[in-house]
């Protein structure tokens, strides 16, 4: 594992930490879009078929573990906690589900690497972790005043994939591979997704001002 | 000979 990999794991988990500690301590989900959570329990209920039959290290299992975890308990979290439930926006967070989960299901049925079922399931689960972020963009979109938590949740979501893409890089000139495509192209698109926030999110940083997301 | 990478990424 190179240190890229290592750093965007570790931004991935930072991220779900941040996301858990304002939900669990300041009990709110204020801003926060259930249709990306949703669509990230999917994501990795899909990729980690393997999880129990195909061994790679300790820490792999142990991540996807949390991962699988942390993203079913914050479904949870949103639509039955009392509490949580209550703060969150509902009538902003209309994002359609299906318009996301069936062109990559489709996708993902006519351009894969192996018409297998765990094959097809693991590229429907890169296509749509691409494009599960947007539920959220649109939300923050919506939203006139993004607290500080929601604002460094997605922020450290894009520094995760940024960060894999250099993992990529890196593991292309060091390893004598042929290469992922699909994890390429997927990947590559889900960081682009987040430019324009991260424009506005070091715009904000430097003019020490409050983020705001233009209409 | 190369071969596919294996697919150890979360």
């Amino acid at each position: 594992m190179n240190i890229f990999r290592l750093a965007g794991d570790m931004t991935h988990l930072a991220s779900v930490l941040v996301l858990l500690l304002k939900i669990h301590t300041i009990k709110s989900c204020a801003g926060i879009s259930l249709k990306t959570q949703e669509l990230y329990a999917l994501v990795f209920a899909t990729r980690y078929l393997d999880i129990f039959t195909n061994y790679i290290s300790f820490y792999n299992t142990i991540m996807k573990l949390i991962f699988l975890g942390s993203s079913f308990s914050i479904v949870w979290y949103i639509k039955r906690h009392k509490i949580v439930h209550r703060s969150y926006d509902k009538d902003q967070d209309t994002f359609r589900h299906w318009f996301i989960v069936l062109p990559c299901l489709v996708l993902a049925l006519l351009i894969n690497e192996r018409f297998t079922f765990k094959e097809v399931m693991w590229t429907f689960s890169l296509y749509l972790e691409a494009v599960a972020i947007l539920p959220q963009l649109v939300l923050l979109q919506r939203t006139r005043n993004i607290d500080n938590l929601t604002g460094q949740y997605v922020f450290l979501l894009g520094a995760y994939r940024a960060l894999y893409i250099l993992n990529w890089i890196y593991r292309y000139f060091t390893e004598d591979h042929y290469i992922h495509w699909i994890t390429w192209i997927a990947g590559l698109v889900q960081t682009l997704l987040y430019a324009d926030f991260f424009y506005y999110y070091f715009q904000s940083w430097k003019n020490n001002a409050k983020l705001e997301l233009p209409a | 000979e190369k071969d596919q990478a294996p697919k150890d990424e979360l």
